[in-house]
């Protein structure tokens, strides 16, 4: 197997409950109402999330434009992709839009931040 | 990413996995971090989708993102899904998406509409490996009877292989990475035979959340792509996520 010590370790133990270096904190819950409107949905858990949503789309724009060396890629996911939220299959379309409303993001990005696995692929 | 699916000796099923995103989207030098890795961290939430105010299913998901990675339908499923590479990839499923052919389902567009909708192990199984795709992947399944435990092999057109747990036979884990289980991993990336050894020295006598716990917490299988771990049990109706760090000395993958 993989074993370059000490990148590699043996099996641990005693680890959990999770404490230590390796545990940076529980993650918080949240409750998203399936009979409210898709687009209202997920308004409470970005409305906290903004912030850090905001932070990594823009480091996504930042990497696009330092391999690509523009920022046509960019201009084209934020004019053409809106175009195409509509022919996701429900209620995942009505959900991105809400969460471009709620966050203020462009929604060709809330788009691609949601196919991105994908984009990844490539 | 590398999740895995065990049955106790009592016929208890768990499944657990690490979320391992970011690779080559930017290295902080600085921090000796993931760029991308550490800034998906604030936006992993648990999220309780309800309906009628009673829980539908349970996952750990990043805020944004509307499809999902890994969840639990609690008493009748647990579901995680980790990326396949293949030539034959998403963004050729992505370009004819955009040109109108659209057949293929998005991958975590179909994870969520398992999680929301399926009734049974055998029915999300059937879902899963069925359904065409705009990506490969690896879906890896958990059921609430003895011996419901699968990591499905998906190419975009069809399932290539449906890996079942045997106990009969011994096999009372299944665990994917990145590779196909009948293939070796690339060298310069085997998560799977540290984790393996890690599961075996566990035996299933001793197999918990605190010990899958444990394979998921050494390194490399938990490495500098890890954001989060989440363990679940189905039979307890329980799904726990942790966010993680790895402090050097790390693995990059």
């Amino acid at each position: 197997a993989q074993d370059v010590p000490p990148y590699t370790e043996d099996c641990r133990s005693g680890t959990y409950p999770p404490s230590g270096p390796t545990y940076r904190g529980d993650v918080s819950w949240y409750t998203v109402n399936l009979d409210q409107p898709p687009s209202d949905r997920w308004r409470k858990i970005i409305s906290d999330k903004k912030q850090p949503l905001t932070a990594m789309m823009q480091h996504i724009k930042d990497l696009t434009k330092y391999i690509f060396h523009t920022e046509k890629l960019i201009d084209l996911v934020d004019t053409k992709l809106p175009g195409l939220v509509g022919k996701l299959p429900p209620p995942f379309d009505e959900e991105i839009k809400g969460i471009a409303d709620e966050s203020g993001l462009p929604l060709g990005e809330v788009m691609l931040f949601n196919i991105f696995y994908e984009i990844f692929t490539v | 990413c590398t999740s895995v699916v065990a049955e106790d000796t009592s016929g208890k099923l768990l499944h657990a996995r690490n979320l391992d995103f970011g690779l080559f989207l930017g290295w902080d030098v600085k921090n000796s971090t993931w760029m991308i890795s550490e800034l998906l961290k604030p936006l992993v939430v648990n999220v309780n989708f309800q309906r009628n105010n009673k829980t539908v299913f349970v996952s750990t998901g990043f805020a944004g993102y509307v499809g999902m990675l890994t969840g639990m339908k609690p008493g009748i499923l647990t579901l995680t899904m980790n990326e396949r590479f293949s030539l034959d990839g998403g963004y050729i499923g992505v370009l004819e998406w955009i040109l109108g052919i659209r057949q293929g389902a998005w991958m975590s567009f179909l994870t969520r509409s398992v999680l929301e909708n399926a009734t049974s192990y055998e029915e999300a199984k059937t879902l899963l490996s069925k359904t065409v795709l705009l990506a490969p992947a690896y879906f890896i399944l958990g059921g609430n009877q003895s011996g419901e435990g699968c990591v499905i092999t998906r190419s975009r057109q069809s399932c290539l292989d449906i890996w079942e747990l045997d106990i009969q036979k011994g096999k009372w884990y299944v665990l994917e990475t990145n590779y196909d289980h009948w293939k070796p991993p690339l060298p310069i990336d085997n998560r799977r035979d540290p984790a393996m050894k890690c599961m075996n020295r566990t035996t299933q006598k001793n197999i918990s959340i605190a010990t899958i716990y444990d394979m998921l917490s050494t390194k490399p299988v938990l490495n500098k792509l890890t954001t989060y771990t989440t363990v679940m049990s189905v039979s307890e109706n329980k799904l726990e996520g942790y966010l993680r760090d790895c402090p050097d000395p790390c693995m990059p993958w």
